[in-house]
């Protein structure tokens, strides 16, 4: 009866990941390999086809970040700078990723109990674990060359990421050596969904004020996450375990990520951050 | 929660992109 309970778990935490998670890794992976009856996504490659994406993408009606008139789409104007396209494409990502934020929230409601807990206490398991979780989200995303972006729209090359000026072309690099890594494990969507739920609930996130339940939601996860993992993977020796090690890899690559973003803001004098992501940063690491 | 309003509102309603 208790695995069958782990069973149901499983079953209930991937239900609520594809319904929060508009993109899954089955969707993602059949994208990269052409698998899809749908036509090839669009590629960006360099400025010139950036502009021409972000084109593709206000065809297909996707706000803008920043609508200041003066601005302008940046179509056929020319005169506009490469500086000035790197800035407005980090404003479309904040965007999307405050997007990313609401998903993995609503996601985080679905867990059973997590609702009950203290909710200072869900606030600061969010703040804590968000990013890891949006992170873990980019793996599937991604391949050695690039990564899908604009919910599987368009494929952006790595390349052209490492193009981008200082510390820009610094931020997604990391990412990608740890996705190419964390993608070798080959987990699917409910493996996925399981793993993201452990991430969430860590039960020493600084400043928690009553540990102890959500240890014991984490323990159920994580027991349901071994079941899991054993019966997709039998083959997979000590899955389970590689699977966990990779959350100390996780919060190096947040705080390495939070820092790059302190700088920017530092550096970039039109850098204007997204109110929920600058909430989330503040104090952070 | 001052300090977290946004969050604070994501938890206890659903919010809509629009809203973000």
């Amino acid at each position: 009866p208790e695995s069958a309970d782990l069973r149901t778990l499983a079953k209930h935490l991937y239900e609520s990941y594809v319904k929060y998670f508009p993109l899954t890794k089955a969707k993602a992976r059949a994208i990269l390999s052409g698998k899809t009856g749908d036509s090839a996504p669009f590629v960006i490659h360099d400025m010139k086809s950036l502009t021409e994406g972000e084109q593709f993408i206000n065809c297909k009606q996707m706000p803008l970040p920043d609508q200041r008139p003066e601005m302008g789409l940046g179509f056929g104007m020319g005169q506009e700078s490469a500086d000035e396209v790197e800035l407005r494409f980090f404003h479309r990502c904040q965007f999307r990723s405050a997007e990313g934020v609401r998903e993995v929230t609503e996601f985080a409601k679905s867990i059973p109990g997590f609702v009950g807990l203290d909710l200072n206490d869900q606030v600061t398991l969010l703040k804590y674990g968000v990013i890891e979780v949006l992170i873990i989200m980019m793996a599937p995303l991604m391949n050695k060359d690039g990564t899908l972006i604009s919910y599987g729209q368009i494929f952006m090359t790595r390349e052209f990421l490492k193009s981008l000026r200082k510390p820009f072309c610094e931020m997604m690099e990391p990412k990608f050596e740890f996705s190419v890594k964390f993608n070798m494990l080959e987990l699917d969507d409910c493996d996925m969904a399981l793993f993201l739920a452990v991430i969430i609930l860590s039960g020493d996130r600084p400043g928690l004020l009553n540990v102890k339940p959500i240890e014991d939601l984490q323990e159920t996860v994580l027991h349901a996450l071994e079941l899991q993992l054993k019966m997709n993977h039998p083959d997979s020796l000590q899955l389970f375990a590689k699977v966990l090690q990779k959350m100390t890899d996780l919060r190096q690559l947040v705080t390495d990520h939070v820092h790059l973003i302190q700088l920017l803001k530092k550096t970039e004098i039109d850098l204007c951050l997204h109110p929920l992501l600058q909430e989330i940063m503040k104090d952070l690491y | 929660k001052e300090k977290h309003k946004i969050l604070h509102r994501l938890l206890q309603n659903s919010t809509s992109p629009v809203d973000l």
